[in-house]
């Protein structure tokens, strides 16, 4: 893909050609946009984060990951629509150009790229990591069990075998541990955001408790005003709510790791569903979803932008 | 590579949280090789599964025999992966 107009973003690409991509669209942004290797995966594949800086130093930062849970396809296809859509945008887009002029924002767009390939070539229903257990026949586990946030708690699995296992300790993946490791090194980000599919909802922590987090009345009006937003474009309905509330009780979650290590505003989207498809959710759905979601995940970067801690 | 052909998601309305914990006890029975797409937490948010076409009689029967209303929400998970992957296809050669 010589040039990101020639790329289809209504259509799910393989990992190659995602991260082909990423070249041209550093290559046609090089004022804004930086390619960075993160770590490499179990599988040594190359963990690469999109960063869109207008220039200082360890400047206050929004952190978005897509697709952990490697079979929810929008959410990486959504990322690549969003990457592109912060790039093409920003030379025109008011609100974005004063977000990017002190903040930062980082995408890691395939947070789980052995899975992501896996569910490309032999299993499309693949959601967890690659990574072998010993003593057991199944392979991998749920990188959004293992962060270390109530590690090994309620709604997390002990058994290798199931959708939900925990790993054998906190950050075990290193899919996980590359992430904490960039979060933690940089120690300046104001936003974590995880972006899953499908059920529409927007969720702040926690999971691993069913107690309010100290910001719930916050996070609830910001999450509340993003989803009007979002809605606005196709009339999408969300619901709003603590994980634990919301969902389920899930313990060793991304955003109540961020939460906790003092991000305060950290989120998780589970992106649109008809109602009909699920994970296999057609390609012809994907710049809707994308749409739609932009308009949501820019109020919280504006609201994170207006209101520093 | 894994084929599904046969293999359904069935959507479950429960009613009752009687309902959602009979739900939960086949999230917890492996033998039936459920693939929970959405978990039975309560009667508010509908309940996503993939049953195997090996347990989808048996499924059904269950569900029925309790009363919990459901739909089938993708009556064949292949054909689905087939034309997902045919449009791949297709994109990736124009």
């Amino acid at each position: 893909q010589h040039n990101t107009r020639d790329f289809n973003f209504g259509a799910y690409h393989p990992l190659e050609t995602i991260y082909s991509w990423m070249d041209t669209l550093v290559d046609q942004h090089p004022n804004l946009v930086t390619k960075l290797e993160i770590g490499r995966s179990y599988e040594n594949r190359p963990m690469y984060v999109l960063k869109f800086s207008t220039g200082g130093t360890n400047r206050p930062a929004i952190w978005m990951d897509l697709g952990i849970h490697s079979r929810e396809w929008v959410s990486q296809a959504t990322g690549v629509w969003t990457a592109n859509k912060i790039a093409t945008d920003y030379d025109t887009d008011a609100s974005l150009i004063a977000v990017l002029k002190t903040m930062d924002i980082y995408m890691l767009i395939v947070a789980n790229p052995d899975g992501y390939v896996f569910s490309h070539t032999s299993d499309r229903m693949w959601r967890k990591t690659r990574s072998p257990n010993s003593g057991s026949v199944c392979v991998g586990v749920d990188p959004n069990r293992n962060w270390d946030a109530g590690f090994g708690g309620p709604g997390a699995s002990t058994n290798p075998c199931s959708e939900t296992y925990q790993g054998s300790s906190a950050h075990s993946e290193i899919e996980v541990k590359n992430i904490v490791n960039l979060i933690q090194s940089h120690g300046n980000f104001k936003s974590f955001i995880s972006v899953h599919a499908y059920s529409q909802l927007l969720m702040y922590p926690y999971g691993y408790t069913c107690r309010s987090a100290a910001d719930q009345a916050e996070l609830d009006s910001v999450g509340r005003a993003a989803v009007q937003k979002l809605t606005s474009l196709y009339g999408t309905t969300y619901k709003v709510g603590n994980i634990c509330t919301i969902i389920y009780q899930a313990s060793g979650g991304s955003i109540d790791w961020s939460y906790d290590v003092g991000i305060k505003y950290s989120f998780a989207f589970e992106l649109r569903d008809t109602g009909r498809y699920g994970f296999i959710l057609p390609a012809d759905q994907i710049i809707p979803t994308a749409s739609e979601t932009w308009l949501a995940l820019k109020h919280i970067m504006e609201y994170v932008h207006d209101h520093p801690y | 590579e894994r084929l599904f052909t046969g293999d359904q998601v069935i959507r479950v309305d429960a009613q009752s949280e009687e309902q959602i914990k009979l739900l939960q006890i086949l999230e917890s029975e492996e033998k039936w090789n459920l693939d929970f797409w959405r978990h039975p937490v309560s009667t508010e948010l509908p309940v996503d599964v993939r049953v195997p076409r090996s347990h989808l009689g048996a499924l059904k029967e269950y569900l029925n025999a309790h009363s919990i209303p459901f739909t089938v929400m993708i009556d064949d998970v292949q054909e689905l992966l087939d034309q997902e992957k045919a449009e791949m296809r297709e994109n990736h050669i124009r």
